[in-house]
């Protein structure tokens, strides 16, 4: 979406 | 969290510390590029933005100041500590080179056209060529010391772990990162020559040369 999405990993 | 990432995340936490334990006790950066490890530092700061807004566990953040932090270390000691050790003439790499490119990219290519997942776009891809100054200054010189080249294979670990752990997840989760997997590819492809020097001449004893 336009927030983007979650970036869980390093 | 699979294991292949676990074990990524610790080989690239192993490598960041062996690079700063060998310039410490040497108290020399000699053979180390400094403009890798600036971009590295670029890269760790433009990632992390997000530390303060977005939490995910107190692993995620303790990694994240970690690299942070062992990053800045790191470059303050090339440039600033032991600058007089610091092989410049040999570090001829131009960032602008791989910096530009990696924004333009990430301008084209993100998941959102915001400020922070542009950001986070441009750190995946600056990521993936940001050895290319340390290989190039390998490849010039023609040699890299033993724990320079054990650097390279424990960074270079991380990443090829990091891409079982994206086979694992998209297999069991259907997760699925195209950004981070397509930069992770090239980058562990980067590696590909050295980890081959690696297995025929540092596991055996000998130094890593590039020329025969």
């Amino acid at each position: 979406g336009e927030e983007g999405r979650q970036h869980d990993e390093l | 969290m699979t294991l292949f990432r676990l074990a990524g995340d610790l080989s690239h936490v192993l490598a960041i510390l062996l690079l700063l334990y060998k310039i410490w006790t040497t108290k020399s950066a000699a053979g180390i590029s400094g403009k890798t490890q600036l971009m590295f530092c670029m890269v760790y700061v433009t990632r992390y933005l997000d530390l303060f807004t977005s939490f995910i566990s107190v692993y995620n953040s303790t990694m994240k100041v970690l690299f942070i932090s062992a990053s800045v270390a790191t470059v303050y000691l090339i440039y600033f500590k032991f600058k007089a050790t610091y092989d410049g003439n040999h570090d001829t790499f131009r960032m602008e080179f791989v910096i530009v490119p990696a924004l333009i990219l990430a301008l084209i290519w993100n998941y959102a056209f915001t400020f922070f997942e542009i950001s986070w776009a441009f750190s995946i891809f600056l990521e993936a060529v940001a050895i290319l100054p340390q290989l190039f200054m390998v490849t010039k010189t023609g040699e890299a010391e033993n724990i320079t080249s054990h650097y390279l294979f424990a960074l270079g670990s991380y990443r090829a772990l990091y891409i079982l752990n994206w086979i694992d997840r998209y297999y069991f989760e259907g997760h699925w990162d195209p950004i981070a997997v397509t930069a992770g590819i090239v980058q562990t492809v980067l590696y590909g020559d050295f980890f081959y020097l690696y297995f025929t001449r540092v596991i055996k004893g000998r130094k890593l040369q590039v020329l025969p």
